[in-house]
């Protein structure tokens, strides 16, 4: 889950 | 991967297509001022996370810099033409007709419904997701009034479209080398995808067999 909080994609 | 660097220069090599054609000719024939402030909306909603200074790597924070830089850039860009060609702003203007309401207003709503946690940051992140994947529909408005693209609208959304192409296979890499899945991202970019394929398919029967250009 914090993984997909991250938003590293543009 | 290959594939989201690749997504990433389309990306930015729309907007540099954009914004140098504009500088050079002075012509803002067929753009949507509408679609091009829904994208300054996106960048500056995404990328809030700029203000926290928790900076994930150079090449991330100076791309997201980059742009909401260059969509603020096309805007003025395209007032500029307001005092410098009066006549084919307003001509612009007259055909920018869509409402953009109707998709801000439900983008809105789509973010209190789908985002990964209730805080500001997450639901303008959301929103932003929502709002991208709907924001060239002002301009494929216009196109298909108008029933002719010129070179420049023509090569501003091939290039957006494959970027959003090439982030599928990068998607399905991750989701295989990583195991990372981002539901939100996959399904608006694929929502996007589509309405860009509508672009594309167009556009191939133009190209192929000379017929005038139409959008459905």
């Amino acid at each position: 889950e914090d993984k997909l909080l991250e938003h590293d994609e543009l | 991967n290959i594939f989201r660097i690749l997504g990433d220069l389309s990306h930015l090599a729309s907007i540099v297509i954009l914004l140098r054609t504009v500088q050079k000719t002075r012509q803002v024939d067929g753009i949507s001022l509408k679609t091009q402030l829904l994208y300054v909306l996106v960048f500056c909603t995404r990328y809030l996370d700029l203000l926290t200074f928790r900076w994930k790597s150079v090449y991330n924070t100076l791309m997201k810099m980059v742009f909401i830089g260059a969509s603020v850039r096309v805007i003025q860009l395209i007032q500029e033409c307001k005092t410098r060609n009066a006549v084919a702003y307003k001509d612009m203007m007259a055909r920018d007709t869509f409402q953009i309401k109707y998709l801000v207003g439900p983008c809105a709503i789509l973010a209190l419904v789908f985002n990964y946690k209730f805080t500001v940051l997450e639901l303008c992140w959301s929103f932003s997701l929502w709002l991208e994947s709907v924001a060239i529909l002002p301009q494929l408005f216009m196109l298909s009034r108008s029933g002719k693209a010129g070179t420049l609208t023509t090569h501003y959304i091939f290039a957006l479209g494959l970027y959003r192409a090439l982030y599928i296979p990068n998607w399905i890499w991750r989701y295989y080398t990583e195991g990372r899945l981002e539901k939100l991202s996959v399904f608006t970019g694929l929502l996007q995808t589509a309405l860009y394929s509508d672009f594309f398919y167009i556009y191939y029967k133009k190209v192929i067999k000379g017929a005038g250009f139409e959008l459905p």
